[in-house]
């Protein structure tokens, strides 16, 4: 059986709804190590991994490997039930039928517990390959964000340069052109808010924008937002978290 | 015009 109790339970309904909108079903999997989720969205352009690990939670045990099948426009509805500082706990037992979820407030004088219907969900695990990437830019992930949304304006994709210099964040479409360039700025007084390159080789990758955006959900989870890149490569956009992380990746545009 | 490729073309079933 899994028991596992979040003390921040604000952090699980912002996984919720940083993913809820690409992926409608997944299994979440359940083991020592703590609870993982990965599924593709259903055009099998761009994939979500997730992990919590066990050591965010307290208590957290799961004895036996468990795959819990869930809708995720469900669960997210069971959370918004939580208050923002409630404890969360979730509970399933081996059958896995349903996931029991307690919401607990500070004052620990309300306690409210819902029973969410699981179901079997088929899926299969992707094999990601270990991939040492030609550019991996760590930057503000309000920044990122922003810049996601404001190209969205002029197209449907962005081309990303990296050099050492910088990364360029370009947009052309039918009502003209933008282009976000941030610079290498290690130095900056406020260490949140630079922009770091580390490059084995310079790349130019386009990239559907709409995806981007989706995956800015995540922005509430971290400060900072690393994406890796390599030529012809599926982009990596990850938001680590203080006991996991969340990692999406996006098949790139290639030219004809 | 670049084309949108699949996450399959890169990342197989395990």
């Amino acid at each position: 059986m899994l028991e596992a109790r979040l003390q921040t339970g604000a952090l699980l309904k912002k996984v919720l709804e940083a993913i809820k909108e690409l992926i409608t079903d997944a299994n979440f999997d359940c083991s020592d190590n703590g609870i993982a989720l990965q599924a593709m969205d259903n055009s099998h352009v761009a994939l979500v991994a997730l992990l919590l690990r066990h050591d965010g939670f307290e208590p957290y045990r799961c004895d036996r490997s468990l795959a819990l099948g869930v809708n995720l426009v469900s669960l997210s509805k069971v959370l918004r039930c939580a208050g923002n500082d409630d404890i969360i706990t979730l509970k399933a037992d081996d059958t896995a039928d349903v996931l029991s979820l307690t919401f607990e407030n500070t004052d620990n004088d309300r306690i409210s517990e819902y029973e969410l219907k699981l179901m079997d969900i088929d899926s299969e695990h992707l094999g990601i390959p270990d991939t040492t990437y030609e550019a991996v830019v760590q930057m503000s992930s309000a920044e990122f964000a922003r810049i996601c949304k404001d190209l969205q304006v002029l197209s449907d994709s962005v081309q990303i340069d990296v050099t050492k210099e910088g990364v360029k964040f370009g947009a052309k479409g039918e009502l003209g052109s933008g282009a976000v360039t941030l610079k290498q700025n290690g130095n900056v007084d406020k260490e949140e808010e630079a922009t770091l390159i580390e490059l084995q080789q310079n790349v130019s990758l386009n990239f559907s924008l709409k995806y981007l955006v989706n995956f800015t959900k995540a922005t509430p989870l971290a400060s900072r937002v690393s994406l890796s890149m390599s030529s012809e490569v599926p982009l990596l956009v990850e938001y680590k978290m203080e006991a996991g992380y969340i990692r999406y990746y996006l098949a790139p545009k290639i030219g004809e | 015009t670049p084309v949108q490729k699949s996450l399959l073309s890169f990342f197989k079933p395990k």
